[in-house]
């Protein structure tokens, strides 16, 4: 029965994209079966992955075409569902649904068998979409920068998760990405983060421009450059996640 | 009558924020009466200029006060209505109205004539009070970071304003933002912005941590480093602008 996780941060450009890739590419790469869900509407994950998906999220939403029709194999162990700007009509088609935040988990739970892991790529604010994956979510993971707006932003978004979901404990790892190690400011943010949020902040990813150019040719970090700081970051935290999830 | 100027990218994380605060306040400095309007629900222009506002947005859209009831003096020349996490209930207001792409419109009408500019700080996705700013804005500007994800967003979101304005005249600018001369990408990624838009790509606003700095402890630019780049490069943006304006 896959767990489903939550990539998500209401603060945008600060990394979950690069996250749900290089986490999910690093789990299937050991074995684990892996699907990854757009549900932005910008629909950058196909980008990162280098795929062009015929089929989106949205004609499993409006069309009711099961997700396993509109699905395409990314790498091995490793499906995705895509995004683009129709999505954003698909808010609309759902927001008139008495059932309208479990969409996303009435279309998954026929496909919890077949994975081991179901990620959602989430936009940046709390749209309909982003409310139904939390609803849906088994665990989230919040990616964040170490700067004051996001630093800020992140005691509003778990009390947000707190309010859906009827607590926190849900939220399993929070991961500081982009960190500049040479700025003062980072490294005050980063102290200040793991005196708040303890054993939930992971170590963090470093910036490194190999991330983004990898996402600019639509490959992981361990194809574009496996001996790269983004590489040896991110692996690191697949390691960490598979050991909390119990992966042998 | 105040030029209604919509400050948008639908990528998150971008120099929205830190572009309304550093323009707005240099055209304040100029002589300008500028007001802003945070339409963002995470509130962060506020926290950008170091006010705790008591009224919100919010109160104007749901409770129907008039706009000059809810803003409050940030600085001489520049007046601030701030948002905060209510204005996500907001949304749900507006989009039972008949007029529900009308509301911003509607509410800065009467403060046209007290002011220069008025300023929508706009969220990283396409909410409803995103395309209210559209529809009410008179200008659009632009700040976009020199990286794949969000220049390639940059077509979709022109193509978007196309579609809700009947025609892309009103975008003004492009801001290229938290550009860093070092990196070849971003180099190469820069030359690109300036073949496809020409004349609409403004100079470039450098990365640099004393723009971070001062949305930390909510001072202007030019307030907390008037020497330093980004204080240097948003001094020459609004130079440009204000001759764009035709600001004496
Ligand atoms: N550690 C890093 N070092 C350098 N660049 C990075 C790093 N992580 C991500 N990036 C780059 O920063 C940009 C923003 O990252 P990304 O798109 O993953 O953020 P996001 O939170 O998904 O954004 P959005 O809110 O728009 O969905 C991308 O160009 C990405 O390649
Ligand atoms: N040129 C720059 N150099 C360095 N840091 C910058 C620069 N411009 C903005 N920043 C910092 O980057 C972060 C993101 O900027 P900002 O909040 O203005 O983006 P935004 O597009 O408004 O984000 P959101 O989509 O969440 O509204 C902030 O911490 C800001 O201080
Ligand atoms: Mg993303
Ligand atoms: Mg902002």
């Amino acid at each position: 029965m896959a767990r489903v996780v939550a990539v998500i941060n209401l603060k945008g450009g600060i990394g979950k994209t690069t996250t749900v890739v290089n986490v999910s590419a690093g789990l299937a790469l050991k074995g684990a079966r892996v699907l990854l869900i757009d549900i932005d509407a910008q629909g950058n994950l196909a980008m990162a992955l280098g795929v062009q998906p015929k089929r989106t999220l949205y004609e499993a939403i409006v069309d009711h075409k099961p997700l396993a029709d509109v699905r395409v194999s990314a790498r091995p162990n490793l499906d995705l569902v895509a995004a683009n700007e129709s999505l954003l009509l698909a808010h609309q088609a759902i927001a008139g649904r008495a059932d309208w935040v479990r969409v996303l988990e009435q279309l998954v739970r026929p496909l919890r068998q077949e994975y081991d892991f179901i990620f959602f790529d989430c936009g940046g604010s709390l749209t309909v979409l982003n409310q139904n994956a939390l609803i849906a979510a088994t665990d989230v993971i919040i990616p964040t920068t170490v700067e004051p707006f996001a630093i800020k932003g992140l005691e509003k978004l778990i009390a947000q998760i707190g309010r859906v979901k009827g607590g926190t404990a849900v939220v399993r790892a929070i991961i500081p990405t982009m960190v500049d190690p040479r700025m003062k400011q980072s490294i005050t943010l980063l102290a200040h983060l793991n005196r708040t949020y303890g054993q939930l902040v992971l170590p963090p990813v470093r910036v490194n421009v190999r991330l983004s150019e990898a996402s600019a040719v639509g490959k992981t970090i361990y194809e574009h450059d496996p001996r790269s700081r983004g590489a040896i970051d991110y692996a690191q935290i697949v390691e960490l996640l598979s050991k909390m999830w119990n992966m042998q």
